[in-house]
């Protein structure tokens, strides 16, 4: 049996916000030490891997493996009635047709019940292997969307260039080009504030503007974003919870 | 012109 309390609802919608844009049928395997997702998105070029450890729960019990197969939009209709700062508590048997989602306010006056239908989902699983990074960004997540948003606009295509000193940004479109460079800085009183750079080797990568702009999307759970890029390998955005985090994979562009 | 690669090129089915 599964029970998982959120101390809040805004924690879980926030977390499926962060990548139900971009994937809809996700099996959640929940373990004793927490839940896990993983999706790959239609065209095969954006893979999201998800983490949610035991202490990001209020209260969490999973006795047995449990796989909830999931649709997001079916799930987000629910996760839209309860109020954010109501407990939210999933509950499931230890072979499901349905998983309970349980909202309840501070006060316990108001108690709602919901009942989602799980699906057979035969997705891949795909083995990560563990790449070796060339370069590791460490960014405000604001920063990150704006720039994401801004040369978006101009292109489908963005290309990233890590040197030593200086992360670059550029697009170049029909309308027309556009660059952005951020340096590495230390903010002491906001740390989150910091840009941050290890660079073992320059790199430099094109990726679809769209991927990106689902990415930037797992902004809603961290206010930083590590972006870890070598050549020739799907790049890794990750956004950080407390206990867990949001991961996307994506597969660069190459001249063809 | 730039193609967009697969992650199946990267990584395997388990």
């Amino acid at each position: 049996m599964l029970e998982a309390k959120f101390e809040e609802a805004s924690l879980f919608k926030r977390i499926i916000d962060g990548f139900k844009d971009c994937v809809q049928l996700v099996n959640f395997q929940c373990k004793q030490d927490g839940i896990i997702a993983q999706a790959v998105d239609d065209s095969r070029v954006l893979l999201v891997s998800l983490e949610i450890g035991v202490e990001a729960f209020q209260e969490y019990r999973c006795d047995h493996p449990i796989t909830l197969g999931i649709d997001l939009a079916s799930l987000s209709k629910i996760l839209r009635c309860g109020n954010n700062n109501d407990t939210l508590t999933l509950i499931a048997e230890d072979t499901p047709d349905s998983v309970m989602l349980l909202f309840e306010d501070t006060k316990k006056d108001r108690i709602a019940e919901f009942n989602l239908k799980l699906m057979d989902i035969d997705a891949d699983f795909l083995k990560i292997e563990e790449l070796v990074y060339e370069s590791t960004l460490n960014l405000p997540a604001t920063e990150f969307v704006r720039v994401v948003r801004e040369l978006g606009q101009l292109s489908d295509s963005l290309n990233i260039t890590v040197t030593k000193e200086t992360i670059k940004f550029a697009c170049d479109g029909d309308i027309g080009s556009g660059t952005i460079i951020l340096r590495p800085f230390i903010n002491m009183e906001n740390p989150s504030e910091s840009i941050k750079l290890e660079m073992d080797q320059p790199v430099e990568l094109t990726f679809g503007a769209k991927y990106l702009a689902d990415i930037v999307k797992g902004s809603a759970l961290s206010d930083k974003v590590a972006i870890r890029l070598s050549s020739e390998a799907p790049a890794l955005f990750q956004f950080d919870l407390k206990a867990g985090f949001l991961q996307f994979f994506l597969a660069p562009k190459f001249n063809d | 012109k730039m193609k967009q690669s697969s992650l199946l090129s990267f990584f395997s089915k388990s």
